[in-house]
């Protein structure tokens, strides 16, 4: 479902260049739970950027689902975020004039045209799932930090996408949180076939996915 | 230096009462290293908004550093945080317009005043610290998260603050850059004499802590 063929990415800083991403080639199967490791500037968030249609590749190809990025603008790079991927990343912030239940159900009104009373059934199966209904009508700057991050994995996941890209989603929550989003994960896996990727530093949960790719100075490094 | 009785903290949603801090006593001293932990939504946030003069107690008093902070409007509290505290919360973003250097050097203009080449040594020997140095000229948008973060953590003691305060210090850090970030808190304490207050989930940090306190349901457990 996610494919890369040898992808560079360089950014240029005024005169100076810095290659984040050198010959970068893998490839992920659908169902899959894949996880980015590596330390701090080494490449993980710019990597998910160029799978998640946000950013292009210096050289090289991105496919995902079939589709190859390279060619889109970026209409219709909007377009094929909606409609295959979700993302939990940390720029992503909850609407804040928008409720917990607004802005899980945002996606679901924006994206899917989904009809109202099976809009609110799919919202509060969600948030019961990170354990958040009982907070439904606050507003973001009312929850703590691990409970907006709980929020935000719901609302990555109510339009049931083929893959979801998240960078670093359990820095914000406690161990008993961190397993249940990756729980939630490998439930989605099992009923819908969702792709998971996405970047962490959490030891917790690198011993509980399928395949972690380490980077080091922008490069894959063999496991 | 900071000294709690009886805090309490109930946040009001129109009808609706949450209380987040219940009837909380604690004394931490001088160059102490203190973590809150706990699972998401115990406090944790809560309880260093008071002792940082961010949001007042509903009950209780608070004193740091000999001051009470419940006197204090709100012009008062901010002059009492630019002389006695640092903080590294992740709602005090990087300015995006000032670069890795302006960012860090910025308290020091605003705040303290020194001259131009003080400033300049003061601010080179932090980033270095937190092995920045060589992305000085960056702005933050073209840094990674925990490249972000250990900036934060430069600027948070460029001005020797007595007592700082930081909520998930580590969170987006991989486990060199985590251990980086204590032993420089660790160098702090030994050359100024520096408080540290921090929340964390970070299992890593609590071993390497003088205390602990953990917070359930706004309540100190008994260690
Ligand atoms: N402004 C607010 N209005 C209403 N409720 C709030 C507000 N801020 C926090 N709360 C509630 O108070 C409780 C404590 O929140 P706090 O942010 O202190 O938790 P925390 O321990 O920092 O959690 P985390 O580990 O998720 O960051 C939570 O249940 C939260 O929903
Ligand atoms: N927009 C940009 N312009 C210039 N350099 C950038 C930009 N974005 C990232 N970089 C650089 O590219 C390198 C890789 O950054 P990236 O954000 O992918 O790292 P990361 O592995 O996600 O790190 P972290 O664990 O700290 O989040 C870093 O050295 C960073 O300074
Ligand atoms: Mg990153
Ligand atoms: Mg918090």
């Amino acid at each position: 479902i996610i494919t890369l063929h040898n992808v560079t990415k360089v950014y240029k800083t005024g005169e100076v260049e810095q290659t984040a991403l050198k010959n970068i080639s893998l490839s992920i199967s659908r169902g899959e739970i894949v996880a980015f490791a590596g330390p701090s500037g080494s490449g993980k968030t710019t990597l998910l950027n160029i799978i998640g249609a946000m950013d292009r590749p210096t050289t090289g190809e991105v496919f995902v689902d079939g589709i190859k990025l390279n060619d889109l603008n970026r209409k219709q790079a909007a377009h094929f975020r909606g409609e295959h991927l979700g993302f939990i990343f940390q720029s992503f912030n909850l609407l804040p004039v928008l409720t917990v239940f607004e802005n899980v159900e945002y996606p679901l009104v924006m994206i899917k045209n989904v009809p109202a009373r099976k809009r609110k059934e799919a919202v509060l199966s969600l948030l019961a799932a990170v354990q958040m209904e009982g907070h439904k009508d606050k507003f973001p700057d009312q929850l703590s930090g691990g409970q907006k991050q709980r929020v935000a994995v719901a609302r990555a996941l109510v339009t049931h996408p083929g893959v979801v890209l998240a960078d670093e989603p359990t820095a914000n929550l406690d161990g008993k949180s961190a397993r249940m989003v990756l729980s939630l994960m490998i439930k989605m896996r099992v009923e819908l076939g969702a792709t998971f990727v996405f970047s962490t530093h959490d030891p917790r949960i690198l011993e509980e996915v399928d395949r972690v790719y380490t980077l080091e100075d922008g490069q894959l490094k063999i496991q």
